[in-house]
C-alpha cells in the first residue's frame, strides 16, 4: 500500500458516499445516470467475486464490501425509492455497446483464460467507459448540479491517483499490470474533459 | 503451470 493507491481509494469511496448522500438527502436522482451505476455495479461483482477465494487483507475486503453493498443501495435509490425522480429521457446511453465489446476483448486480451481472471479483466476494461452515460447525460442536459460535478471530479481523481500508485509501484516493486494501467488512463482521459469544464 | 494472478488493488 502506498500514499496514492490509499488516498486513491478514499477518494473513490467520497464519491460513492457524496452521490449516495445526494440522493438520500435531496430524495431525487435526477441529473444521475442510473445505467452508469448499472455499470458500476457489475464492474464490483465481476471485480470481487475472489472476495470467496483469496484474502488479501481486512482493508481490501472490507472495501471490497462496501463497494459492492453502496453500489447496489445505489441501484435500489435510483431504480426503486426514487423511482419516480429518475430522469429516463436524458439517461439513452446503450450500455449494451459498452458491455459487449469489454466481454469480448477480456476474452481476447487477458493475463489467464480463466473464469475469475476473464471476469476481472471484463471488469477492469468495463470500468474506464462506465462513467460514459453519465457524462453522456450531463452533456445533454447541458448542466451538472455542484454535487454530481463533486462526485465526478472524486471518481475521476482516484484512477488518476491509481495511475501514481502504478509509477510508484514499478519504480519501487518493479510491479506493473499493463491491462490495469491500459484501462486506467483510458478512463482518466475521459474525465479530462469534464475536469476542463470543471 | 497456469500462472495464477492475485489483484491486490481494489
Amino acid at each position: 500500500m502506498n500514499i496514492f493507491r490509499l488516498t486513491g481509494d478514499l477518494a473513490h469511496l467520497l464519491a460513492i458516499i457524496i452521490l449516495l448522500l445526494k440522493i438520500w438527502k435531496t430524495r431525487s436522482c435526477a441529473g444521475i445516470s442510473g445505467k452508469s451505476q448499472i455499470l458500476f455495479a457489475i464492474v464490483y461483482t465481476t471485480r470481487y467475486l475472489d472476495l470467496v477465494t483469496t484474502y488479501v487483507s481486512a482493508y481490501n475486503t472490507l472495501m471490497k464490501i462496501f463497494f459492492l453493498a453502496s453500489s447496489y443501495a445505489t441501484l435500489y435509490l435510483i431504480y426503486i425509492k426514487f423511482k419516480a425522480t429518475y430522469d429516463h429521457n436524458h439517461d439513452t446511453f446503450r450500455i449494451e455497446f459498452l458491455i459487449l465489446p469489454a466481454f469480448i476483448l477480456a476474452l481476447l486480451i487477458n493475463h489467464a483464460f480463466t473464469f475469475l481472471e476473464v471476469l476481472w479483466t471484463f471488469s477492469i476494461y468495463l470500468e474506464s467507459v462506465a462513467i460514459l452515460p453519465q457524462l453522456f447525460m450531463v452533456s445533454k442536459t447541458g448542466e451538472a448540479e455542484s454535487i454530481t460535478s463533486h462526485y465526478l471530479f472524486a471518481l475521476g481523481s482516484y484512477r488518476a491517483l491509481y495511475i501514481l500508485n502504478w509509477i510508484y509501484r514499478y519504480a519501487t516493486e518493479v510491479h506493473y499490470d499493463l491491462i490495469a494501467i491500459v484501462a486506467g488512463i483510458v478512463q482518466t482521459v475521459l474525465y479530462c474533459d469534464f475536469f476542463y469544464l470543471y | 503451470a497456469r500462472p495464477v494472478v492475485v489483484h491486490d488493488e481494489l
